[in-house]
């Protein structure tokens, strides 16, 4: 699963930030 | 580039223009689709098949039984102080009057207060509610409990100024409902011009008395239909970003804006990233609605079907307040997840449609959200909705194709990007 079980992301914000901008 | 791309596609490319017409000729081909209606199962029907000619996966019908209630014949005649012809829709679930109809003096008040002061007076009466337009969800209250206030106090029939934010005589029809250990009497929605009108003659003294004459019938919960189609995960195949907007409308005009540009945007999410050959690691789901009019019958029947799986909804997207010039999305979720849909939205820069706003607003999405599941609606320019909600000018003619085509970029982008991240959106 992606999702851990107490919901929080395995990844810091940064590192969302970075993965988003790759669809731009 | 992707985001890039379905933006390409849907504003620019071979796309443009597609929502919209494939809701014209559903709109102009099915008409209103009330719950219980013969139309509305048409239009799932057509709509069953159009997603699977459309080389959808998973596409299938959940069943949902649903309230039919139908309008029959309806007038009203003001008798005194002169002839005047009113213009009504009968309100979903009223009853009928007696086949002679009613004929009774009115009073009109501004607010559910003013009923109440003067309740004495209202005995034998036909109400009429002059309330001002506020907001929709405030001013809804006037439509959904009018019938029940006014019987209260002994009314014989309410009359409820439209909800509106505008109005050429035209009268906006909507549910109402009945408490159980309050008599039932016949309402119907009139014009604002009607309701100030009488309003002014009642503040000079003048006395007005209505001939009210309604055919409605309640029929037994029928069987319809929440229609599904799926785009299924690349990688987590069970963990499910859903989008949606709702099939069934009112029997006036055309549903094509409430909720036909929702549904049909949604829709074209999917033949969006289906067309660039895109397999988001998350399923994809597309759900078009049932009685969402009747208050989320449909979306409620699923929320009991589905909601063992709720870990597994990453969001729950619904367009259901039109589909004009988009700005942005509502929101609902934790801080985390808002600050990664904030990041997504700027991706839409091209579009100038990257607003985040307070909450996400969506009568068939707030089961799941009222549950900790994010949630995502369209925010566009609402300014004209209310102008044809629930009339008979809800129809092909309010769409604009260069709008829907923006929606529909929108809308894709986001439902695909979150889709496909590694991650799921954060909960609380």
């Amino acid at each position: 699963k992606s999702l851990r079980r107490d919901g929080s992301s395995l990844k810091s914000f940064e590192d969302i930030k970075n993965e988003i901008a790759g669809y731009t | 580039n992707i985001a890039k791309a379905i933006i390409d596609l849907a504003v620019h490319g071979k796309a443009q223009n597609r929502s919209y017409e494939r809701l014209a000729v559903f709109a102009d081909t099915i008409g209103p689709r009330l719950s219980g209606s013969k139309n509305l199962e048409a239009g799932i029907k057509y709509m069953f098949n159009a997603l699977q000619k459309d080389g959808l996966e998973n596409v299938h019908l959940e069943p949902v039984k649903v309230p039919h209630w139908e309008r029959g014949e309806e007038f009203a005649v003001m008798l005194e102080p002169r002839n005047h012809s009113i213009a009504i829709l009968g309100l979903g679930s009223s009853i009928a009057t007696p086949p002679e109809g009613i004929t009774a003096e009115v009073i009109v008040v501004a607010s559910f207060d003013e009923l109440h002061k003067r309740a004495q007076e209202a005995k034998g009466k036909i109400v009429v509610y002059n309330e001002p337009f506020i907001s929709y969800g405030e001013t809804v209250q006037y439509r959904l409990q009018g019938a029940v206030e006014a019987a209260k106090v002994g009314a014989v029939a309410s009359l409820i100024r439209s909800v509106a934010s505008f109005s050429i005589h035209s009268p906006h029809t909507g549910e109402q409902s009945y408490q159980p250990d309050v008599p039932q009497i016949p309402t119907a929605c009139i014009s604002v011009e009607d309701a100030e009108m009488m309003s002014r003659m009642s503040l000079r003294g003048t006395k007005i008395v209505v001939h009210l004459r309604m055919g409605a019938k309640t029929y037994p919960d029928s069987l319809s239909f929440n229609t599904v189609a799926e785009i299924v995960g690349s990688k987590y195949p069970e963990q499910v970003v859903l989008v949606s907007g709702h099939l069934d409308s009112w029997d006036v005009g055309q549903g094509a804006m409430d909720d036909g540009g929702g549904a049909f945007i949604s829709w074209e999410a999917l033949s969006l990233i289906k067309d660039l050959g895109l397999r988001p690691k998350r399923t994809l789901r597309l759900v078009l609605w049932t009685g969402e009019e009747q208050g989320g019958v449909g979306a409620e029947q699923y929320y009991q079907l589905h909601k063992e799986n709720i870990s597994n909804f990453d969001i729950v997207m619904e367009s259901d307040e039109g589909t004009f010039k988009p700005s942005g999305l509502g929101f609902t979720g934790s801080a985390a997840s808002r600050d990664i849909v904030k990041e997504i939205m700027t991706l839409l820069q091209p579009i100038n449609a990257t607003d985040v706003y307070d909450t996400a607003d969506g009568t068939d999405i707030s089961y799941w959200m009222r549950d900790g599941v994010p949630g995502a609606s369209l925010h566009s320019d609402i300014n004209k909705y209310f102008w044809f909600h629930h009339s008979q000018g809800d129809t092909m003619t309010v769409q604009d194709p260069n709008q829907m085509n923006l929606c529909a970029a929108l809308w894709t982008v986001v439902s695909y990007v979150i889709a496909d991240m590694e991650d799921m959106l954060p909960r609380d």
